[in-house]
């Protein structure tokens, strides 16, 4: 799943 | 980071960089949806607040540094330096059609209700959608500058290229983020009708331009 705050894309 | 993903980023930064590029050396800005270019500031500048938050890698910074530049002087080239050239009449979709919904979608379906994630899914709703004027634009006049549909095309095989990188990512890695899988979906759907036409005529060495 999502790991949130964990944004690695632009 | 795998293949998809780079190449998809680098498709993004040609996009990017094709549009300043042709409005900077024809000095006009003719053709080209002020309104879209607006949305992507925006979408750029909700997504990457994380620059001030968190780091990931020295890649990641730059590309993100990169990308909102080139959408702030893309838009200060549309509205400010080359503004007499702007062609506003036929740049008449309405943003708020967009906007409104997609600001109320972030609010209820996001990963976390916070801030900052709020504001990320906003920026990916938004992006999946933020070319639909100058879309609309090219069906009302009817035609495109090849530059322009270089453009286009560029923008659009960015995010199809991420859909490879998310079927990768999620064999190798078992990442998922559902919210990016449906909008670059969504995004690379609404391309679909221009792919084809470009494809069938630009890369024919034709010059786009619908029947009337």
């Amino acid at each position: 799943g999502m790991r949130v705050d964990e944004h690695d894309e632009l | 980071m795998n293949i998809f993903r780079l190449t998809g980023d680098l498709s993004h930064l040609a996009a990017i960089i094709i549009l300043l590029l042709k409005i900077w050396k024809s000095r006009s800005c003719a053709g080209i949806s002020g309104k879209s270019q607006i949305l992507f500031a925006i979408v750029f500048t909700a997504r990457y607040l994380d620059l001030l938050t968190s780091f990931i890698s020295v890649y990641n910074t730059s590309m993100k540094v990169i990308y909102i530049g080139c959408a702030y002087a893309t838009v200060y080239l549309i509205y400010a330096k080359f503004r007499a050239t702007y062609d506003g009449n036929h740049d008449s979709f309405r943003v708020e059609f967009l906007v409104v919904p997609v600001g109320g979608l972030a609010v209820l379906i996001n990963h976390t209700f916070s801030p900052l994630e709020i504001l990320w899914t906003f920026s990916i709703y938004l992006e999946s959608v933020a070319i639909l004027p100058q879309l609309f634009m090219i069906s009302k006049t009817g035609e495109a500058e090849t530059i322009t549909t270089h453009y286009l095309f560029c923008l659009g095989m960015y995010r199809t290229l991420y859909l490879f990188n998310w079927v990768w990512r999620f064999y190798f890695e078992g990442f998922f983020d559902m919210i990016a899988i449906v909008a670059g979906l969504v995004q690379t759907v609404l391309y679909c009708d221009f792919f084809y036409l470009y494809v069938t005529k630009v890369l024919k060495g034709k010059k786009l331009s619908l029947p009337a």
